[in-house]
């Protein structure tokens, strides 16, 4: 930590590439997307346009969020909303061309970010785990 | 980190609190469970029984999961389940007098690390943004 080796690192070396990244399109309703969710356990994921352009995150609580009504949970409603009008679509984009350094703050508040190439193309996530992982093997030594 | 003082910090000094963790009962149906998570907009939360000892923790994708039909998410049975019978009791389990060190292995794997007195009483959680804080502060320096 000795600290430049560890955040100079370059983001594609650290990143999941997207080909590992469960994610939805813009177009899907919220009932698919949960069950995306669900297979895959994850309790958050990106959003891309047909063209795997990065434009949000959709997740278990944003969903949940969308149909609650005043008494209950309205699952019924999962099937008529898009997951373009409940997703987060203000979410950090990183470079692919970044270091490791200028991500660690964003990671503070947010549990992985999306990175995309030059013209906004999904290229993939970095997650906290990457850099506790490399954290804690830094700290043994 | 300039290692010393990051990790010997105490559990005690930088965990959350319990008056401040969300939870549910282990009593509690998932429907209710589901509710406290969506209202709180956490992922997972920890599971307590009445004497506030800690049980195990429960979250948005356990509780799909466990509703997760052949054909569909099967919302109906959200009411008829309990929390106890959904969720992960094998989870680490930190106790009050250790040192931030011990956990940062476990926070590897751990979005956050329950926290108990020696009696098994639940005292608070501590989450990989905390340790992501302290991280980022020290790396500015
Ligand atoms: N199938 C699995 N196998 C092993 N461990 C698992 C796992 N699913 C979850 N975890 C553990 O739980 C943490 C939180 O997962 P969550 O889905 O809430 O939050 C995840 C999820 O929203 C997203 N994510 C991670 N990998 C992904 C992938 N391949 N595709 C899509 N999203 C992913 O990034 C967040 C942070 O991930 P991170 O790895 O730091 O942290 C993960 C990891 O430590
Ligand atoms: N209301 C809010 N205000 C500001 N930021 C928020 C927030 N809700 C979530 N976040 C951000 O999203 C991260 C993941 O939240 P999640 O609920 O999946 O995962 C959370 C949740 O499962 C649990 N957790 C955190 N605080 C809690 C609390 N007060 N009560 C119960 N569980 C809590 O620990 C996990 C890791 O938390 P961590 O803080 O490292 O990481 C949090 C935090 O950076």
């Amino acid at each position: 930590l000795y600290s430049g080796e560890f955040l100079e690192v370059s983001i594609r070396d650290v990143m999941i590439p997207s080909e590992r990244v469960a994610h939805v399109q813009v177009g899907n309703s919220l009932e698919h997307a949960l069950l995306v969710l669900t297979k895959s356990g994850y309790t958050a994921i990106p959003v891309l346009d047909p063209h795997y352009r990065l434009m949000g995150l959709i997740s278990t609580p944003i969903i949940m969020d969308s149909i609650l009504g005043l008494e209950r949970i309205e699952f019924e409603q999962l099937e008529k909303k898009r997951v373009e009008e409940a997703m987060n679509s203000k979410i950090p984009r990183i470079n692919i061309h970044s270091t490791l350094q200028s991500s660690l703050d964003l990671l503070v508040d947010h549990p992985f970010l999306c990175i995309e190439d030059d013209s906004g193309i999904f290229e993939g996530i970095l997650t906290r785990r990457t850099v506790l992982l490399k954290l804690s093997k830094q700290v043994k030594r």
